[in-house]
């Protein structure tokens, strides 16, 4: 007995949810950011971030379709943030890194921050 | 899954779906 381990199949998964959001087929969320908006997956969001794990797993936001962020929140860093949690790829700009680490605390991801506060301290 | 005569498949496991229609 055994199995056939598939290596990609997390990449591959993940590679089409990140298809799904482009063409926006099976979004069922829209998370309003300082004028911005950005369609997602709420089960791809809840996997991914603290925040919207204790969002979404509140019953009475269970079935919310809309959400807007505190003011404070970076577009540019939930942007980026997004994208991570579709590809596994960080986008890391001097320029932004620090909105992108600030975000990262928002959305309680954790490992997401600390990798962004040691890559600021390497630079330094 | 790890060790337990475990074939490891490094081909793609899933269809892949498009940019677009």
């Amino acid at each position: 007995d055994g199995c056939i381990q598939f290596t990609r199949h997390a990449g591959d998964v993940l590679l089409n949810f990140n298809r799904l959001r482009s063409r926006n087929i099976l979004t069922d969320v829209t998370i309003q950011v300082d004028g911005q908006q950005f369609h997602a997956h709420k089960a791809i969001l809840v996997a991914c971030s603290g925040f919207f794990y204790s969002v979404f797993m509140d019953p009475e936001n269970a079935n919310l379709s809309a959400i807007s962020l505190d003011p404070k929140v970076d577009p540019k860093g939930f942007s980026i943030l997004l994208d991570f949690m579709y590809t596994s790829c960080l986008d890391l700009k001097d320029s932004l890194v620090l909105v992108t680490m600030n975000t990262a605390i928002y959305l309680q991801m954790e490992h997401v921050a600390d990798t962004c506060h040691r890559f600021i301290k390497s630079r330094h | 899954y790890e060790g337990v005569n475990t074939i490891k498949e490094m081909g793609r496991s899933i269809h892949e779906i498009p940019r677009q229609d």
